[in-house]
């Protein structure tokens, strides 16, 4: 199973939004999707249509805890499968803080579920255990972000993560790319940074980039993703070339 | 001393964007102003034009280990002075794990300065430890929120963080207000959503907003505030409005 980390610790930059419609989008290629919501918050459960604080049932808190299998907290449906986030996972951190190997229980959980393609994984806006946990159990990183100049600043210290990540917790960690997002073409500030990214870190950065798309940000009040409740919008077309992209494209080392 | 503790867990809503130039307007009005940078991400820090990674002085970290005084940490100059920010903060929870009265540091650093009329504080996007020392220092409590249906569902947590907060650590704690930011008056998502919070929540939106201008995300790239960078945009116009009423507008409990 390919298993993406959707990670960026600056805040606001498309995770969710783009773990929710990236997974949409390869199942509607036909791939078996499994969606991981590992953020407090619990943005992604919403934004599929779970209401996150009155959801009764066991989630990703639970199988961490070892509290509950897997698959009896995956929440099934037509598209991508879900495990749900909670507020409960604020608590991890504390709960797991005297536990050697606490940084792997995601794989371990996820190791626990079979019948998926590929799975993907929304992480909070900060380094801590969640984070770091999908970053062990990943195949690979999938990092967004905006093209402004504050979301450079915070690239040089994800990417020194990520090396982090690998040469300690995760040896086989790739770097699927770096996807701009809530991109408009006809500002200067994003065709500087682009350019700079493609300057910098040359061949990192996907060739789909996620225009801003206000339907993009009205699809979660309806608990659906872009190709259910807006099918010949520009996010959706933005999505549907992504996953085509990230389907076909081997993870760089 | 006011204390306005800049606020929300809901990553990229403009609270570094705000604390930088509500900062700097209040300065314009002739207020001693004092910004501080609780982010480890240092975002305010980098956007005042000090090189956060490269900081070699003391910053708030020093100060609330003891390790220095806190006049010996702050960076002085023509506008807001700047109790700067640095990635030492992210280990400030474990390194206080066990230390009774950790949330009160920030207040004690404060307490140590005068010669202020007003601080902020830009916090992270969690409610973990620097955000509960804010919480704890400050006299108010300001909320940037994007008009989008995600923001709405943190929105809730957030003022359970904030009734909490004044139940348990500080009293004394008003809400001065929320300030809708990014705004695009064109959009539908975002007149309904000021709705809703107009309806729900009635009186505690500032009547200023923050628009859209690119402007505000240029401005960090040349370390200068919205007035020194482009004093004719949007952007220093909604800021000049929001510093003046805030600097009128008394705090409601
Ligand atoms: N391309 C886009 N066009 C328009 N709106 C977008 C786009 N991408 C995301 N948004 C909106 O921007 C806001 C932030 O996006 P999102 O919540 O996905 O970011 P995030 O990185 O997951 O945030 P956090 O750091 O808080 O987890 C949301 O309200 C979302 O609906
Ligand atoms: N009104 C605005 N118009 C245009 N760009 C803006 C505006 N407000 C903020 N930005 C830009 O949006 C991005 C996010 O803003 P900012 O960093 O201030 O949010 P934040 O809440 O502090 O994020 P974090 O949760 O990561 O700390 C930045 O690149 C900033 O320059
Ligand atoms: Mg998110
Ligand atoms: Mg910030």
């Amino acid at each position: 199973m390919r298993i993406l980390a959707v990670i960026n610790q600056k805040g606001g930059v498309g995770k969710t939004t783009t773990a929710h419609n990236l997974g949409a989008g390869l199942a509607r290629q036909g791939l078996r999707v499994l969606l991981v919501d590992a953020d407090p918050q619990a943005h992604l459960t919403t934004a599929m249509g779970h209401n996150a604080p009155a959801q009764k049932g066991p989630g990703l808190y639970e199988t961490l805890l070892d509290e509950c299998a897997p698959d009896e907290a995956v929440l099934v449906g037509p598209g991508p499968h879900l495990l749900p986030g909670s507020l409960a996972l604020a608590g991890l951190e504390s709960r797991l803080a005297a536990t050697p190997g606490r940084e792997e229980r995601l794989r371990r959980t996820l190791a626990g579920l079979s019948g998926y393609d590929v799975a993907v994984i929304d992480c909070p806006p900060n380094l801590g255990l969640l984070t770091v946990c999908a970053l062990c159990a990943a195949t690979e990183a999938l990092a967004p972000m905006q093209a402004e100049f504050l979301a450079l600043a915070s690239l040089a210290a994800l990417l020194d993560t990520l090396r982090a990540a690998r040469s300690r917790i995760n040896p086989d960690l790739a770097m699927a790319g770096i996807l701009l997002t809530r991109f408009d073409a006809r500002r200067r500030l994003g065709r500087e940074v682009s350019a700079r990214l493609d300057e910098h870190f040359p061949g990192l950065a996907y060739a789909a980039r996620i225009h801003e798309n206000v339907a993009l940000a009205e699809a979660p009040g309806f608990g659906q993703d872009i190709f259910t409740y807006a099918p010949n919008s520009r996010g959706a077309a933005d999505y549907a070339a992504l996953a085509a992209e990230a389907a076909a494209r081997p993870p760089r080392p």
